[in-house]
């Protein structure tokens, strides 16, 4: 399954960014 | 820099739960119910962040990671 799409979110990179930007958005207490 | 690692260390501990100094696998995969990634997704980034591949993730391991990710950012 790859919801990635063209975006190139499945790279290593857009997955770690991904990971990251997600961690921060829930400390900060974003939904 | 400084900035960077406290930073790092507040999102290293929201993985590491258990506050055991390090992060699992198992961790990893408790953190998918609240993050928009797949447990495959959540295995890779974990793979890409244990540098010596020794299946536990320390926060200076973490913390390159994250230093990266803000390079990529900047």
């Amino acid at each position: 399954e790859n919801k990635a799409g063209a975006g190139g979110a499945a790279t290593s990179e857009g997955m770690l960014a991904n990971f990251f930007n997600s961690l921060l958005n829930k400390k900060s207490g974003a939904p | 820099q400084q900035m960077m690692s406290e930073k790092a260390k507040e999102l290293f501990t929201v993985c590491d739960a258990e506050e055991k100094g390090f992060i699992t696998k198992r961790d990893m995969q408790r953190l998918q119910s609240q993050l928009p990634l797949s447990p495959d997704q959540l295995e890779h980034v974990f793979d890409s962040l244990d540098g010596d591949g020794n299946g536990f993730l320390t926060l200076e391991e973490f913390t390159d990671g994250f230093g990266g990710f803000l390079g990529m950012r900047s």
